[in-house]
């Protein structure tokens, strides 16, 4: 099978092993040493490394911008995206006047494979996986839903607590290596100013909270930013997208990503459910991938300058 | 590797908070081996549910029996996966 030489010659339309994944990064760091490196905040449950791109033109503890891409294994055309978006930065920083002040000021991480023990298995064992590959003592089903592992209402109604379920939150908030390496690289950091957790597929940009009613107190400026982010998103393909907070977008959710990064004082938090096409759902063509990254880039650059333009 | 063979995908668009509820009940429901695709989050927006073959027909009877109405937005997820497989490989050669 042909390997791509450089990120140039890499297919960005079709989707990709969590092997090419990987290579694809070292291959971004090798042509790019100024702006991108990697970092390996942790050890997914089955050993695999958790790498975190960093795009960065120097400075010490710069504010900085989140994004991660594929908790949820199944949701290949995420991946997919991210791996778009890291070639889009490299590609953007010099040329894009945004961008570049954006990176000239911050900087960005980017997670790629946040739970490669599961993307692994959806490509190898059962292509429906969804959850972390921790044995569950007693049961005979694996794994955690990492968006439920979460310090922020953990274990209320919105998660469940059997171990079966797909939506099972696990023994104990950030039982999870995958979860709990980003705890402790968001803590350690200690400067993020943006968190964007980006799923598929539904359509929808939400903000805190999840497992609360209660309304954040940033929800009016959020709701802006969001209204603005899929404003510029539907700009390109006319990609429509439902916004809010997620207890109001979708039902209760419990544990969830955002609410915890939230919660530690990050303000722009949101979490994607990037983009459906009503007919193939998680099993979405990979002729779709390009559209739904591009549009998604809009959506991303409106969170990133607001959050630039805005510093608290 | 598991496959799914059979499996279909089926969409459930809720009219009002009776049918809402109801949908929301279906993924409690472990009889049917549900997986829910996509969940619910309010009416008149769509629920995607994931059905083996060996449930497939008593579920459509049970979501007759409620008066819900269902469309089936994918026949054969195996089919799709296939498919998926088959394009990776090409794209890589």
């Amino acid at each position: 099978l042909a390997q791509p030489r450089n990120t140039d010659s890499f297919d960005y339309a079709n989707y990709h092993t969590l092997s090419e994944i990987y290579s694809f990064q070292d291959m971004l760091v090798a042509e790019n040493p100024n702006l991108v490196s990697k970092i390996v905040i942790g050890q997914s449950y089955e050993g695999r490394p958790l790498n975190l791109l960093k795009f960065s033109t120097g400075g010490s503890s710069r504010p900085a911008i989140w994004i991660d891409t594929g908790i949820h294994s199944r949701e290949w055309v995420t991946q997919a995206s991210g791996l778009w978006f890291a070639k889009k930065i490299v590609t953007d920083y010099g040329n894009d006047s945004a961008l570049t002040t954006i990176l000239n000021n911050m900087d960005i991480f980017l997670e790629i494979a946040t739970n490669p023990d599961g993307y692994y298995f959806t490509h190898t064992s059962d292509r429906m996986w969804r959850k972390t590959r921790k044995p569950n003592p007693g049961y005979s089903c694996y794994g955690v839903d990492p968006n439920r592992n979460w310090d922020a209402g953990f274990g209320l109604p919105g998660a469940s607590s059997y171990p079966c379920s797909e939506t099972y939150h696990g023994p104990s908030a950030f039982s999870e290596s995958e979860v709990k390496s980003i705890v402790d690289f968001v803590k350690s950091h200690g400067n993020i100013k943006a968190f964007i957790s980006i799923h598929s597929y539904s359509q929808m940009l939400m903000y805190p909270y999840g497992y609360t009613t209660t309304p954040v107190k940033d929800q009016a400026e959020l709701h802006a930013l969001a209204e603005k982010a899929i404003t510029d998103l539907a700009s390109l393909y006319g990609t429509r997208y439902r916004y809010g907070s997620i207890i109001n977008v979708i039902y209760q959710a419990s544990g969830s990503t955002v609410d915890w990064t939230y919660e530690q004082g990050i303000k722009y938090s949101y979490t994607f459910e990037l983009r459906d096409t009503g007919t193939y759902g998680f099993l979405l063509p990979a002729k779709q991938i390009i559209p739904t990254a591009e549009e998604t880039w809009l959506a991303l650059m409106a969170l990133m300058d607001h959050t630039y333009k805005n510093p608290y | 590797k598991e496959t799914f063979e059979g499996h279909q995908v089926l969409r459930i668009v809720p009219k009002n908070e009776l049918q809402l509820s109801l949908v929301k009940n279906l993924e409690e429901m472990m009889e049917f081996e549900l997986d829910v695709w996509m969940g619910v989050t309010g009416v008149s927006h769509p629920v995607d549910i994931r059905v083996p073959p060996h449930t497939l027909e008593s579920f459509k009877s049970y979501l007759d029996s409620l008066d819900l109405e269902y469309s089936t937005m994918i026949e054969d997820v195996q089919a799709i996966l296939d498919m998926e497989r088959e394009q990776m490989e090409s794209a890589a050669r």
